[in-house]
């Protein structure tokens, strides 16, 4: 039975938003017809992600930067606040 | 690196263990947490007091599913491990660990040490590194905890909170390279070799070769790498061996080869187990005898028979009266013996028993204070003069027989 690419790639993005959200102060509120529209904040989030891991800078949710979201890691966010 | 000023304003900081894991011992945690520490303050002008009670500026707890409402929510088993506050009042500086994790002192779930040494980085005022290798990178990596894990980039990150730490071992002093001609060489052990005579020193060694006015100044590895420094004794037998001691082991050389099943005990050779080490050896071409100097007596060892004679050890002061001890080292070249004691050198004869000259140490190199009485230059001079006429080699040499023959003589006798 192989999985639906369509709630995979769900589930990929409720993990890269929950992370961002975590760790790089992703800010939803106030902004939701922005981020509905263009996904603005969530790709510049994953820019800076991709950045501070020396991951090439796409702003897409690609496979290396999924794999680092799934590592084990601090708790601490990766960004100041 | 990144960092928050002013981190904390003081150098003495307190920590507090609130709980304990079940998945490790409570004196494996307390150590993976101290350890921790002690990671920082070996780099940082920091200390680390431990209190049981009382607010301190670090508590330490594991917990679950706490920080829910934050974005940083501990997660139940993987995902985020720890999370730690910056410097502050109240939570400030507070560390926290998953208890949904298996936290273990080894490699088998995740290490409880390193994760803590990553958590204090943040309770001191560091933040995440991008260096995949430093310790303040945020993904968890398994690191030999045996070996430091702080890369450089976690050193300049909280010293440039906190300033360097007057503890950081200073760069390791270089080790002192001897002067030949420093008026207070001494020496360890000299030996002749071959055509050269060579002078041990620490970690090097001088070389004279008898027809090259040359001295040449080396390390002992350069030579024999598996020999050790601060070797205390050697001399070259008349099977065109080289024998080195050092404490109660002794190598045997033959060129630059150390011979195959050395080192060996020197007890082997004889002595009695209250020995500890030689303080020098010489070897006696005419009679094959080595001498064995220990403290204020000698040892006599037959070459030929390979054993040590019986009737030793005998004070020194009997056969060689007047030489300074403790020996430090002895030679043999040509006719005479020759004595190290500290700076001072005894030019002995064997044949009449007394001192012919008193010279400092380092005579032998080409120091132009010592260059007129040095018997090196002796040498030299000699070889000169060789050629002048025929009749005076033919009168050195007869002379030289019968000073051999005498002391043959006089030793068999002994």
């Amino acid at each position: 039975f192989p999985a639906d690419p369509k709630t995979e790639h769900e589930e990929s993005r409720h993990l890269a938003q929950a992370y961002l959200d975590q760790f790089y102060t992703l800010e939803t509120e106030g902004s939701h017809l922005i981020q509905n529209k263009s996904n603005v904040p969530l790709d510049g989030k994953l820019r800076e992600m991709q950045a501070f891991f020396g991951l090439t800078v796409t702003g897409r949710l690609d496979s290396n930067t999924l794999e680092i979201m799934k590592q084990p890691r601090c708790g601490t966010p990766d960004v100041g606040q | 690196y990144g960092y928050t000023l002013p981190g904390w304003r003081k150098h003495r900081i307190t920590y507090r263990i609130l709980n304990y894991t079940p998945d490790m011992e409570n004196s494996d945690v307390e150590e993976a947490i101290q350890k921790a520490l002690e990671l920082w303050s070996k780099v940082a002008p920091l200390t680390f007091t431990r209190i049981s009670k009382g607010n301190a500026d670090i508590m330490v707890a594991f917990r679950t599913r706490v920080h829910g409402k934050c974005p940083r929510q501990f997660d139940g088993p993987l995902g985020v491990l720890g999370h730690a506050f910056p410097p502050g009042p109240g939570i400030g500086g507070d560390t926290h660990f998953d208890e949904d994790e298996n936290w273990t002192k080894d490699s088998s779930g995740f290490n409880l040490f390193l994760v803590a040494a990553h958590e204090f980085g943040h309770s001191l005022g560091l933040s995440h590194s991008n260096d995949p290798s430093a310790l303040m990178f945020p993904n968890y990596a398994f690191i030999d905890p045996s070996k430091s894990p702080l890369s450089q980039d976690d050193i300049k990150g909280i010293q440039a909170i906190y300033g360097s730490s007057s503890k950081v071992p200073a760069k390791p002093k270089r080790p002192t390279i001897p002067q030949a001609c420093d008026p207070n060489l001494t020496f360890d052990a000299v030996t002749t070799f071959r055509r050269e005579v060579v002078f041990f020193k620490d970690r090097h060694l001088w070389r004279i070769y008898y027809e090259v006015s040359e001295v040449e100044f080396e390390l002992i590895s350069s030579f024999w790498p598996s020999l050790p420094d601060d070797i205390q004794a050697a001399y070259e037998n008349n099977r065109d061996e080289t024998l080195i001691f050092k404490d109660a082991n002794f190598w045997k050389i033959n060129s630059y080869a150390i011979l195959p099943g050395y080192p060996k005990s020197i007890y082997d050779l004889g002595f009695p187990r209250h020995t500890k080490k030689i303080d020098a050896a010489l070897f006696n071409r005419i009679t094959r005898k080595t001498y064995f100097f220990v403290e204020d007596k000698y040892w006599r060892y037959d070459e030929i028979n390979q054993s040590m004679e019986k009737g030793y050890p005998r004070r020194i002061a009997r056969l060689f009266p007047g030489i300074g001890l403790p020996v430090d080292a002895a030679f043999q070249y040509k006719r005479f013996f020759y004595f190290f004691s500290g700076t001072k050198q005894f030019e002995f004869n064997p044949v009449t028993r007394n001192i012919t000259r008193v010279l400092k140490a380092n005579s032998w190199f080409q120091c132009q204070k010592t260059l007129n009485s040095s018997p090196y230059n002796s040498f030299s001079q000699e070889k000169n003069s060789n050629s002048k006429s025929v009749q005076v080699i033919s009168r050195k040499s007869f002379i030289l027989l019968i000073y051999n023959i005498t002391y043959l003589l006089t030793e068999i006798y002994r």
